[in-house]
């Protein structure tokens, strides 16, 4: 809960255009593809963003749909362009997140997307953002980042 | 103060944390 908690905080820092104050703002995938768009607008492209859905209202299928696409892109990122493999980390249950807003599944999924800014080639720009952070959403954000660099093989 | 003396060595802790971070080099070799 925490980690989620700090990390909704820490998502609102790239001032993307859809809502993104709370765990349901997230639930739809939007805000998470506007982020890794901001991220890498070369990879995570229009053409690739334009494979979410915007209005999903509360059809929980074309949530999960949407997070299913989120989550495949952040790993095919994380292996073609980072040239990195997470192994050994749970994967979000995008299902519970679409189904049941879960805040520790989003919390694992938000998680992902900060090792995605934190090892992408602005990189400096979003870690630099998070020192100016709250100690406490700090402190929070470098054991998610810790915990991911555990798993990851180049 | 020890809380004046935690918080500050929490602060390095980050600090030394983030700054690590930065200089680590990332990307796909090639």
């Amino acid at each position: 809960m925490e980690l989620c908690e700090s990390l909704l905080t820490w998502i609102q820092t790239f001032g993307v255009e859809a809502p993104c104050k709370t765990v349901e703002d997230l639930t739809s995938g939007v805000v998470m593809a506007q982020v890794l768009q901001k991220i890498d607008i070369a990879y995570f492209s229009d053409s690739w963003i334009s494979r979410i859905k915007p209005e999903v209202g509360d059809n929980w299928r074309l949530k999960v749909s949407n997070l299913k696409k989120i989550l495949t892109g952040i790993l095919d990122y994380n292996q073609e362009i980072l040239g990195q493999h997470i192994n050994d980390f749970t994967l979000p249950d995008v299902n519970l997140i679409g189904e049941h807003s879960d805040a520790a599944e989003l919390g694992r999924m938000l998680q992902l997307i900060l090792g995605c800014a934190v090892n992408c080639e602005q990189k400096q720009e979003y870690i630099q953002t998070i020192m100016m952070m709250e100690e406490s959403v700090q402190h929070v954000v470098m054991t998610a980042i810790q915990e991911l660099m555990s798993k990851e093989t180049p | 103060d020890p809380n004046m003396k935690a918080g500050a060595a929490n602060e390095g802790v980050l600090a030394n944390f983030f700054n690590s971070l930065l200089s680590k080099k990332t990307g796909a070799p090639g």
